[in-house]
Formats: C-alpha cells, sequence, structure tokens
C-alpha cells in the first residue's frame, strides 16, 4: 500500500542543514499495523509525512496506493489523500473554532461525502467522547483532544492509516482501548497502519517495529505470530 | 509550598456543566517531587493550573508560597508566577515567531532578569538542544519543542515547578535524561516539583504518586526511601 525507495528529507540551507530523513527504503503492506520506534528528531514524523504525501522529499520514491507522488499535482494528490488516507497528527491540529462533531467530519464534508449520524455516533463512541460532540477543543483535555484527532482520521475508513504517537497523551486504559481499535481495523478492514510511538506497550499491538535513528532504518522486529 | 484544600473547579452553565475537580485537598511540600496521575479528562491539568495560579477555583482555597492565590490582584499574582513558579505546559505554548532561545529567555526578560548567556547555553545543553538556538518551534521535532518548553521553565531556578507531561512526547531515553534533570533539581536546589505523567516508569523518579479520578484523590503511594 505505502513503498518508500531511498527516500530523503533534508531542511535548511547550506550552513543550517538538516538531514531529517538520510535515505530510507521500507514498504508497508496492506493489512499490516507497523509502529516507528525512535529518538525524539530521529525523523519518525518526516518520515510519516513523506509517506503519506504530505511533504516531498528531498529525493526518492514515494509510491502510495499506486501512485508515484512526485508524479501528481496538487489536486491530484489532495484528492488521494482525501480519499485514502487518515492521519492522526502529533500536535492533533484540529480547528479551535469547529465542535467536536464538526472536527471529526469535516474531512468527509470537503470530499462531498457527509457521514451520517450514525457513523459519526459510532465513532465518538469508540474513542469515548460521545458525551462532548458540541464542545470545542480548548474545552477539552489533551488527551480528549487527542481522541478527536483520532476519531477524524478513522471516520472514513481510509485504506491507509498514518498514525504519529495517536496515544501519547492518553492514559494506559484509554490508550489500550484505542490501540486494540486500531488492531481491528487492521484486521477487519484490511487498512494499513503506520504508527509512530515510543510505548513499548503500544508497539507491541504492531505485527512489526521498524527502528529509527539519524534519519535512518536501524532494524526492524517482527511480532511472534499470535 | 503549595496547599490545596477542598478545591472545586467547575466549567460550564446549567445543562452544560462539567465538574473537572469536585474538592480535591491535598500538600505539595518544599523540596518534594510528587507525580500525578489518572485516566484521560480526570481533572490531572486542571488540578495544576488552579495549584499553580494560573486559573481561579471555583471554590476552595490555594496557598501557594504563602499566598492565598484568592486574595490576590493579577499583578500581585503575575509577579508570584513569575518569580517563583515554573510551568510547563502539556502543549508546550511557545512563540512561533520566537526562536529556540528567546522562547527560553522570555520569562526572565520580561521579569527584568534576563539570563547570561552561559546560563542559557547550561539548560539548552541539559535538555540535548544546544544545537537548535537559533530555530523555531515549526522547525523542531514534537518532543524538541517539548524539550524547550522544559528548558523555559527550569532557566528561572523556580521555587516550585508544574511539569504537564513532560515526557509525553519524548523516547525512553530522552525521557530519563530530563527526569533525573528534574529529581537532580528537587534534591540540590529544594525546588518542589509536581508533574503529571501517565508514565509508571517517569512517576517511579517521584517521591509520591497522586491519583485522580473523575475531580477527585483516588489514592496515593509513597516511593520506597531509596
Ligand atoms: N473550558 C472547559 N469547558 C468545559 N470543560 C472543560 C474545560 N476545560 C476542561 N474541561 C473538562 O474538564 C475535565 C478535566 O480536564 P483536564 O484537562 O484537567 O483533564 P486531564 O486529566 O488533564 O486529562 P488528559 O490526561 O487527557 O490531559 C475534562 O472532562 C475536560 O473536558
Ligand atoms: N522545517 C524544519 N527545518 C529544520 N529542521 C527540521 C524541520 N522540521 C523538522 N526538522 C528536524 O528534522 C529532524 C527530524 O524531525 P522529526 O519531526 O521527523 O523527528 P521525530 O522523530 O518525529 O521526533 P519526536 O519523537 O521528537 O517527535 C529533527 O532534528 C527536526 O528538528
Ligand atoms: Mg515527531
Ligand atoms: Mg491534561
Amino acid at each position: 500500500a505505502v513503498g518508500l525507495t531511498n527516500v530523503r528529507k533534508v531542511y535548511g540551507k547550506r550552513d543550517n542543514e538538516v538531514v531529517a530523513l538520510d535515505g530510507v527504503t521500507t514498504q508497508f503492506r496492506r493489512g499490516t499495523f507497523t509502529a516507528i520506534m525512535g529518538p525524539s528528531g530521529s525523523g519518525k514524523s518526516t518520515l510519516m509525512q513523506c509517506a503519506a504525501g504530505l511533504d516531498q522529499p528531498t529525493s526518492g520514491s514515494v509510491l502510495l496506493e499506486g501512485h508515484e507522488i512526485s508524479e501528481l499535482d496538487e489536486t491530484e494528490l489532495t484528492k488521494l489523500r482525501r480519499d485514502r488516507i487518515g492521519f492522526v497528527f502529533q500536535s492533533f491540529n484540529l480547528l479551535p473554532v469547529l465542535t467536536v462533531r464538526q472536527n471529526v467530519t469535516l474531512p468527509l464534508r470537503l470530499a462531498g461525502r457527509p457521514p451520517s449520524r450514525s457513523r459519526v455516533a459510532t465513532v465518538l463512541e469508540q474513542v469515548g467522547l460521545a458525551q462532548r460532540k458540541n464542545h470545542r477543543p480548548s474545552e477539552l483535555s489533551g488527551g480528549q483532544q487527542q481522541r478527536v484527532a483520532i476519531a477524524r482520521a478513522l471516520i472514513s475508513e481510509p485504506a491507509v492509516l498514518f498514525a504519529d504517537e495517536p496515544t501519547g497523551a492518553l492514559d494506559t486504559r484509554t490508550a489500550q482501548d484505542i490501540l486494540a481499535l486500531l488492531r481491528h481495523s487492521a484486521q477487519t478492514a484490511h487498512q494499513t497502519i503506520v504508527m509512530v510511538t515510543h510505548d513499548p506497550v503500544a508497539a507491541s499491538y504492531a505485527d512489526r517495529v521498524l527502528f529509527l535513528a539519524d534519519g535512518r532504518l536501524a532494524g526492524e522486529l517482527h511480532a511472534p505470530t499470535a
């Protein structure tokens, strides 16, 4: 579903250059659940953004759902992301003036496919926020905001879900509910899930764990078949 | 250093009311390191904001460094916070147009006590960001932004440091460096540290752990004397 070949991402100019990704090659096959771990600043969010078509690599290729993203124009790329990709951002990126319900349904409404009342209710129930749908992000706790971001990414049943530290603000029990939800989606809906985490418990829900260090893949672990 | 007596915090109006804190009474004694744990939405951030004088409780009293905060006017409260309190926010609250260095030194400059070059260098070194001092928050990873927020709170050597999930965005190893730094400050500088976390490893660095659920204290654990 997603393939990266020799992806490099460099920020800044000559003297001020930061090499965020230094030649990453890997596959995220359909229906698999991959966790990505590594030190702060090792390139995890950058890798996710390049893989999801949110950022163009400096060099190398990204094949996303069969499309070479460097060959797509902005409109085609936006359409591909809107129809096939879900992204949970590390800093949530919720719209402060919209309610929980409006934030969660926005991408689908922009795509011209507004979700049914019952679909919205289901997703809010799954992340434990059914009671808060008319509140705004500033009236929610950190973990509640994170769950709104998760609901927004899940509601469109994306072919590929990218989640950048989706349980960072959650207590252990809520985190486990969310992780079980993600694993269930991968198994039953054949969704491809790519999740950055530094929580080993979260990583244990995945089929495989990739380790990133200094912008390069430093290792890989496969889960024992359950 | 900080005492809460029957603190209640209610948000919203009649039909839409949310009781974030439901009568919390506790002490954070000078030189102690307390961790606060509890489910997402249980009132941890609200407790911290009331204890630090960033928010006024609906009822009950907060004694902060000897001052009853409901009796202070805005100017006195601002001065108290500026001189004695450090706060690491759950969502960092960095200023996007300022560099790392400017963000870290801002509170002290506003207090009319700009820090020396070497003090700034020391603090940036302690959080592992010496190389990035001229970058802006948007050019940093999530964990790097969190560390800027930590450096900003530490640089003034506050009498009381409140840290709301300060290691949420950090990998295990960086988190341990930060936690060791905090514990060292509590022990050598007699700083009072109050830290919200849902990481049991982070909590193990504290002298005592308070458990919050539905806005009330639900239990307490004391660390075995080392
Ligand atoms: N301005 C507000 N209006 C309404 N409800 C609010 C407001 N601010 C906070 N709340 C609610 O108060 C409760 C406690 O919030 P708080 O942020 O203290 O939780 P928390 O324990 O820090 O959670 P987390 O672990 O998710 O950060 C939550 O249910 C939250 O939605
Ligand atoms: N716009 C930018 N300009 C310069 N450097 C950048 C920019 N964006 C990211 N970086 C740098 O690229 C490197 C990788 O960043 P990235 O956000 O991918 O790290 P990460 O592994 O997600 O870290 P964390 O665990 O802290 O979230 C970091 O050193 C970061 O500071
Ligand atoms: Mg990141
Ligand atoms: Mg909180």
